[in-house]
């Protein structure tokens, strides 16, 4: 799965994922990435999301719009409410993978429960960051 | 809080990756790929561009990528076959598209593009999702295209012992 984040210079925010699925899937299997609100989610008011993992944790957990909720509705940072659904409650139902995401300020997150992610991030005046492992 | 006028991030999948399996060479393809794709999109927000292209073109350069595990590249269901997802999302408007188990468009993530602006839908699966790409006038590869032999050896291990695997394991599942 591969997938972005993006925020530019009027402050709006987008996220994009897409996926071959995962190696020896059912035919007709879906996991997360082209569900919205599951593996791929934007708005404004909240956060841009795009996940990798398994995608049927990732579904029962609506984790891109429920990270996008609790900074709406429970007024937490992106980092914290990542930190929450990636490290409390995706090990919860054993759903291993991370994901990336940006807020209407500050730094992105790229956070994951699995010994790597593929990665990489830049800000505006900063250097390329790019990184596999742990 | 660092508050720069613009960012961006990707992944290129995830999961139980040691760096013992993964060769020095493996690892330089992986990096560079990253790194095109990271380029792609901040070309498009350095010049003041839209975060919703900014994602589009990053995601179209991992796709194009055969090290990653969308479009040419994709990871093969235990029929042998291609099906591939793909969603996009503007945070301005709300407005989203997504589409599902595709096999010969080259760039899912265009065709989502094109249902979030040019459909009434949200989603498209299958059939109906490759009709609205030629109707489209988006680009068709024969299913082989996508089809890889690292991506037909590792379908050959999870059939041996009947794993279903992330994106990364052990270097073997990309």
């Amino acid at each position: 799965t591969v997938g972005a984040v993006a925020r530019d210079m009027g402050g709006n925010l987008a996220a994009a994922t897409s996926t071959g699925g995962m190696t020896n899937k059912a035919p007709g299997r879906v996991g997360d990435a082209p569900l919205i609100g599951a593996g791929t989610y934007a708005s404004n008011r909240g956060c841009a999301v795009s996940a990798t993992g398994h995608g049927e944790m990732f579904i029962r957990l609506t984790v891109a719009r429920d990270i996008a909720a609790m900074m709406e509705y429970l007024g937490l940072d992106l980092e914290e409410a990542v930190r929450r659904k990636v490290h409390d409650e995706l090990p919860a139902l054993e759903g291993a993978g991370g994901l990336i995401a940006v807020g209407p300020e500050g730094l992105p997150v790229l956070s994951f429960n699995t010994p790597g992610m593929y990665r990489a991030s830049r800000c505006a005046g900063e250097s390329e960051q790019i990184a596999i492992f742990e | 809080m660092n508050n720069t006028p613009w960012a961006l991030a990707l992944h290129g999948g995830a999961g139980t990756i040691l760096r013992s399996k993964l060769t020095k060479q493996e690892e330089a393809r992986f990096r560079e790929g990253l790194a095109d794709a990271l380029r792609a999109g901040t070309a498009v927000l350095e010049k003041g561009g839209a975060a919703i292209d900014a994602v589009e073109r990053t995601v179209i350069a991992l796709e194009e990528n055969p090290m990653f595990n969308a479009g040419r590249g994709s990871v093969l269901t235990s029929e042998g076959g291609i099906e591939m997802d793909a969603a996009i999302m503007d945070g301005r408007n709300l407005d989203a598209g997504a589409v599902i188990g595709l096999n010969t468009v080259r760039n899912p993530i265009s065709l989502a593009r094109l249902v979030m602006e040019k459909n009434d839908h949200v989603v498209l699966a299958g059939k109906g999702a490759e009709a609205f790409a030629r109707e489209r006038g988006l680009q068709s590869m024969p299913t082989d295209w996508f089809v890889t032999e690292r991506r037909r050896n590792q379908l050959e291990e999870a059939r041996k012992t009947q794993a279903v695997s992330l994106d990364h394991n052990d270097g073997k599942y990309g």
